[in-house]
């Protein structure tokens, strides 16, 4: 089993996080 | 400068003059030409579902989830920290404010704050182990993936046992500095690149000082 990663790099993955999409065309 | 800037007219409603957006030049890291580029964005986005010079929660969702409806945990702490007044709607203003803290030169102390806020869910003024277990249900559910809670709850002890220095079961501002300077790719949202050359980006507010002139 691979070792758990961090419960923070989970959650920064949101898309409702990652505010670079506001600038897509 | 901005003297034939195209804002240099009667205020309106929400609209903004040229010392509007020479003062939140001033408030930020951007300069005038980049605010007015921002405001092209900003116009864009509050006019996506109701046109009223204002962003509003389902207008913030529809851009960064592709949809107006439905819940997002994360959404809703964006929205809520953006939102300044606290008034449910995000004002041109706070759009600013918040973009500020993104900017790839903005003081990496503002992005740990930023994140330390986002992530204190009840704002109780620390990160608790319930409400890191609610962000990663969360994520999980958001992007379909499948973990069994035992695996969720070994996460989240291997985090804790890394964040929470002093072990009092929680992470206060101290524990998370220290955490996020250890693991730096965790502020990596934090920052947008694109606000750097925003210019570059949205240049059509030349096309809309030129369009004014003409009339």
């Amino acid at each position: 089993q691979p070792t758990p990663m961090n419960a923070f790099e989970l959650i920064s993955m949101s898309k409702g996080l990652n505010l670079g999409n506001l600038f897509d065309e | 400068g901005c003297f034939e800037c195209y804002y240099n007219r009667p205020k309106k409603k929400f609209g903004y003059d040229c010392a509007d957006l020479a003062r939140l030049a001033a408030e930020s890291r951007f300069n005038v030409n980049e605010v007015e580029a921002l405001y092209e964005l900003f116009k864009k986005l509050s006019c996506s579902i109701i046109d009223d010079g204002l962003i509003h929660k389902e207008e913030l969702q529809l851009a960064l989830l592709q949809t107006p409806s439905g819940e997002n945990l994360f959404l809703d702490r964006v929205f809520d920290l953006f939102d300044e007044k606290q008034n449910g709607v995000i004002e041109f203003e706070e759009f600013i404010h918040a973009l500020n803290i993104f900017h790839p030169y903005a003081p990496i102390e503002d992005k740990i704050d930023f994140a330390f806020r986002l992530y204190d869910l009840r704002q109780t003024g620390f990160i608790e182990r319930e409400e890191v277990k609610q962000m990663v249900i969360a994520i999980l559910i958001e992007s379909e993936m499948r973990l069994s809670d035992e695996l969720v709850e070994e996460i989240i002890d291997k985090t804790f046992a890394d964040a929470d220095a002093d072990g009092d079961g929680k992470i206060d501002k101290k524990d998370w500095k220290e955490f996020v300077i250890r693991h730096p790719s965790l502020l990596k949202n934090m920052t947008l690149p694109y606000l750097k050359d925003i210019t570059t980006a949205f240049p059509s507010f030349v096309f809309n000082t030129q369009v004014e002139d003409s009339e």
